[in-house]
C-alpha cells in the first residue's frame, strides 16, 4: 500500500527511467547511451561498501586509492564539490553533473570554475598561499618526494609572483583564470578522455538500455 | 629541476590529484 512505500524510501534503490535519463543528458554533454553507461559505473561505485545506490565517501575514496581509509585532501574536496545537496552522499544525477565537467567537450569556463573550487581549501574566495602550500606539501608527502622548506617556498614564491595579478598574497577568480588561460595544461586534470568513450569501457549498459541510439 | 615549476604544475600532475583511476583502469 502507500505506506509501505514511504516506509521503504530511503532503503529502495532510485531507478532511472527514460525521463530521467534524457533529462540528465539534456543538461550535460552525455547522450542518452553514455549516461546509462555511467549509470553503470554509478551502480559499481555506490555498491562497494554499502550497496544502497548513494556513493559514500569512503567508497570514491576506495575507488580512487584503493583503500577506504586513508586521509587525502583532495579527495576531501571532490567529494565536497560532487556533492552538490550537501547532505554526505553522491546521488547519481549529482555524479552525472560532475562528470560532465570532466567531459572533454566541456567549456573551459567549467573546468577553470571547478579547479578554483577544489584548490579554494577553505572556501573563502579565494586561493590562498597556505592553501597552497598545504596542497604542495600534502603531494610531496605523498609520493615520497623531500623538498627542502626554502625550495618549497621558492616555488610558491615564483608561483605567485605569475599568478597573483594584484600581489595580495591571494588568488582571486580572475588571476585564476588568467593564470590557467596563460598555463592550459594545468588543466590536463580537468579532462577524463575515457568520458568520451564511456560507452565503451561500461558496454554493459545494453543489458540495460532504455533506448537505442 | 623543481623552481622551473609551478606549484599548480606539482598539484595537477599528482596523481592524487586525478580522477582517472573511478573507471577502474
Amino acid at each position: 500500500g502507500c505506506c509501505d512505500f514511504h516506509k521503504n524510501k530511503h532503503h529502495k534503490k532510485l531507478r532511472y527511467g527514460f525521463r530521467e535519463l534524457s533529462q540528465l543528458a539534456r543538461e550535460s554533454q552525455f547522450t542518452v547511451n553514455e549516461v546509462e553507461a555511467l549509470y553503470e559505473l554509478f551502480k559499481k561505485l555506490s555498491s562497494s561498501i554499502i550497496d544502497d545506490g548513494l556513493i559514500h565517501k569512503e567508497e570514491l575514496q576506495l575507488a580512487l586509492f584503493k583503500s577506504p581509509h586513508s586521509e587525502n585532501l583532495f579527495l576531501d574536496r571532490v567529494f565536497y564539490l560532487f556533492d552538490e545537496k550537501k547532505n554526505g552522499v553522491i546521488e547519481f544525477d549529482e555524479f552525472v553533473h560532475a562528470l560532465n565537467v570532466f567531459h572533454p567537450y566541456a567549456p573551459t569556463e567549467d573546468k577553470i570554475d571547478f579547479a578554483f573550487r577544489l584548490y579554494d581549501l577553505r572556501q573563502t574566495g579565494f586561493i590562498e598561499r597556505e592553501e597552497v602550500k598545504q596542497m604542495v606539501i600534502a603531494i610531496l608527502l605523498e609520493s615520497d618526494m623531500n623538498l627542502s622548506d626554502d625550495l618549497l617556498e621558492a616555488i610558491i614564491d615564483k608561483t605567485f609572483a605569475d599568478a597573483d595579478a594584484d600581489n595580495d598574497g591571494k588568488i582571486n577568480k580572475e588571476e585564476w583564470k588568467a593564470f590557467v588561460l596563460r598555463h592550459p595544461n594545468l588543466l590536463k586534470n580537468m579532462t577524463l578522455p575515457y568520458l568520451k568513450d564511456i560507452t565503451t569501457v561500461f558496454p554493459s549498459f545494453v543489458f540495460n538500455t532504455e533506448v537505442e541510439e | 629541476k623543481p623552481v622551473s615549476m609551478n606549484a599548480f604544475e606539482l598539484i595537477s600532475r599528482s596523481q592524487s590529484f586525478n580522477l582517472e583511476n573511478l573507471f577502474g583502469k
